[in-house]
């Protein structure tokens, strides 16, 4: 089964 | 005070065009160096889409101050209707402005047709996006990325991007069967742009939501080409080049639960 992952866990707020 | 005018209005609206449906607001970022810049996510934080409208975009261009203009992209789309394609097309803010007055001059006809536009005060953050060493890269005819987004999702949920040394490969996998179009990289020298250019360090094979491809390439009306980077378990980047600057999207892969 596959998961949709979010940008937060990639990107940093500024 | 922000006065920036484009030579054709339809630049404007494809760009409007192609980010309204993920973001519905967003600020944009005006300075005199930059042109207008815009860094908005959609709701559901997997689709980042950031926008660059250099100075060279326009016919004409001046910023005396640094701007934030807040924008309801549904109302401004509404307002981008009114004028024709080939109109001029003038943006006017003053400083600390509350309403954004947009211009349309018919080139050949002595009419012109002014709106204003209220604006918002937009409360989101921003991301840090460091220039990412990227696995691959790959550089195709945006109307062949295009028809593979649209035409898989009437498939599948998600597309497949495999990349090796030799070819780039689309795959979906639905209830109905499976499909996949591969790609060899060649050169066409008449039509650079019909070219397939693939780079890559290493080979990636990563799966996207169809759903958000499809919103991606809605942006091909801006550029007949477009460049994918990909990075292992790392967000995807799709960038389609403007006249000057460029539209970014930023999307978050699905993984293996």
């Amino acid at each position: 089964k596959l998961k949709q992952s979010s940008l937060n866990s990639f990107f940093k707020k500024a | 005070m922000l006065e920036g005018k484009f030579d054709q209005a339809s630049l404007l609206k494809k760009i409007i065009d192609s980010i309204r449906d993920s973001v519905k607001l967003c600020n944009f970022n005006c300075s005199q160096n930059d042109g207008i810049t815009v860094q908005a996510i959609d709701d559901s934080r997997v689709l980042l889409i950031a926008l660059k409208m250099d100075p060279g975009c326009f016919q004409e261009f001046r910023c005396d101050r640094d701007m934030v203009l807040g924008l309801d992209l549904e109302s401004l789309g509404k307002i981008l209707k009114q004028g024709n394609n080939e109109d001029y097309l003038t943006l006017i803010a003053e400083d600390n402005p509350d309403s954004l007055l947009i211009v349309f001059e018919d080139k050949k006809k002595d009419r012109i047709s002014e709106f204003s536009l209220k604006l918002m005060d937009i409360d989101s953050d921003v991301l840090t996006i460091d220039d990412m060493d990227n696995d691959c890269s790959i550089t195709m005819p945006s109307a062949d990325f295009s028809k593979i987004a649209r035409d898989f999702k009437t498939m599948s949920e998600s597309l497949q991007i495999i990349v090796t040394k030799e070819s780039v490969k689309f795959k979906a996998e639905g209830q109905i069967g499976s499909g996949s179009v591969i790609f060899k990289p060649h050169t066409d020298l008449d039509n650079p742009d019909e070219s397939i250019k693939i780079d890559m360090n290493q080979p990636v094979n990563l799966t996207f939501g169809a759903k958000y491809l499809n919103d991606i390439v809605k942006a091909s009306t801006l550029s007949s080409t477009i460049t994918i980077k990909l990075t292992d378990k790392a967000p995807a980047l799709f960038e389609f080049k403007l006249p000057s600057g460029y539209l970014r999207y930023y999307l978050a892969p699905k993984f293996e639960d």
